[in-house]
């Protein structure tokens, strides 16, 4: 997954996110894909999460799955989860629940509460970073005002680190699957091509066509990627579409 | 487009003009009524869905039970207590998987297994 909050130089907020997901899981040699990811893309469905006949907030779900991955409350903020991948990791979390250890959240029923209850950025944040969960995760989280973005790295426990934009020192905060203070697995290093990207954009031209195009180039899209989805929290705008990466195009 | 991508070097085609793309790739809406009993909210998409949900969890279980005896236990642990599993969730999310798997005809425990999909994912 590739995930970025960035905002233009009037301040408005934009998050975007790449969801790659099925490494691993049954590679078909003959049409040089990934299963499960095959599987996922005609389970991809916007959904507009109503009461009273009003938007409480609107979501890109698999369909079926009753958690959130990536949403966006309008005018308030926008949230989207990318994978962390851990020894400790949501096996010991799913075999304790089993087990009748019933205290622990499910990483997607967090942020639907969080979705559906918080009422802020910064309530959102506290609810994302506190929680005890069965699995790690990155959060990545934006808000609707000039310098909000965090990255929150998950433990089952409780938050390892708060990243916010106004430390990372640039004008957006991009992550991918690992720690932003440890480099990525060589073989998997889709930040630095993304950080490239964004750069080579600018924060003038910050708008969905400048960061589709950024999740557009390999290896940031790759054959993992399901869908890329564009959120503007002012407005409440959700844009998803199907990816698919046509050969040559690296496997993850 | 091609990259080389090393420790110290990174070359990367950054793509231009792709937006907006295809319209045919562009995600449909549904509407969750959260005004709605949960096991009512998910009906129709469930409905619609019903045949793709199944390939996948078909997809997801041939796949994970290839990594071993503790996979396959809880699969199997999964499949035959997903009813009393089911009970134990907070509140919407027992209603709307019990409501998922009664309008897919799906499996109360395989739709669990469904929810669970991203802890499964995370070692």
């Amino acid at each position: 997954c590739t995930s970025i909050v960035a905002e233009d130089p009037s301040g408005a907020l934009y998050h975007a996110r790449n969801l790659d997901f099925g490494l691993f899981i049954g590679w078909d040699v003959k049409n040089n894909t990934w299963a499960v990811t095959e599987r996922l893309r005609p389970l991809i469905v916007n959904l507009d999460w109503q009461s009273g006949g009003r938007t409480v907030f609107k979501s890109v779900n698999f369909a079926g799955y009753t958690g959130i991955l990536t949403a966006v409350k309008p005018k308030l903020f926008t949230m989207s989860m990318d994978e962390r991948f851990n020894i400790d990791g949501g096996f010991v979390g799913i075999i304790k629940w089993l087990l009748g250890d019933h205290k622990q959240k499910w990483m997607g029923f967090l942020t639907r509460d969080v979705m559906e209850n918080a009422t802020s950025y910064s309530q959102a944040r506290t609810m994302l970073a506190n929680t005890v969960m069965l699995s790690p995760a990155y959060f990545i989280l934006g808000g609707n005002q000039s310098g909000e973005g965090t990255v929150i790295t998950r433990s089952r426990e409780a938050a390892v680190d708060i990243w916010k934009m106004s430390n990372a020192s640039r004008w957006y905060i991009l992550e991918t699957n690992y720690d932003h203070w440890e480099a990525p697995l060589f073989l998997d290093d889709r930040r630095a091509p993304a950080h490239k990207c964004m750069d080579a954009m600018g924060q003038k031209n910050t708008g969905f066509a400048g960061i589709f195009n950024v999740l557009s180039s390999q290896p940031v899209l790759n054959k993992l990627t399901t869908y890329t989805a564009l959120m503007k929290v002012s407005t409440g705008e959700l844009e998803t579409y199907i990816r698919t990466c046509k050969d040559p195009c690296s496997p993850w | 487009s091609f990259f080389v991508v090393d420790a110290q070097n990174v070359t990367v085609t950054c793509e231009k003009g792709l937006y907006p793309p295809d319209s045919k790739t562009k995600v449909g809406t549904y509407i969750i009524n959260l005004d709605l009993p949960p096991e009512q909210r998910w009906a129709q998409l469930a409905k619609d869905k019903a045949t793709e949900i199944k390939a996948l969890i078909d997809s997801f279980k041939e796949f994970i039970l290839d990594w071993g005896p503790a996979t396959k236990a809880i699969i199997e642990f999964l499949d035959s207590k997903g009813g009393d599993l089911d009970a134990t969730l907070p509140y919407p999310f027992a209603g709307e998987i019990k409501g998922l798997a009664d309008n897919t005809g799906i499996n109360l425990g395989e739709m669990l297994l469904y929810n669970l999909f991203y802890e499964f994912f995370t070692v």
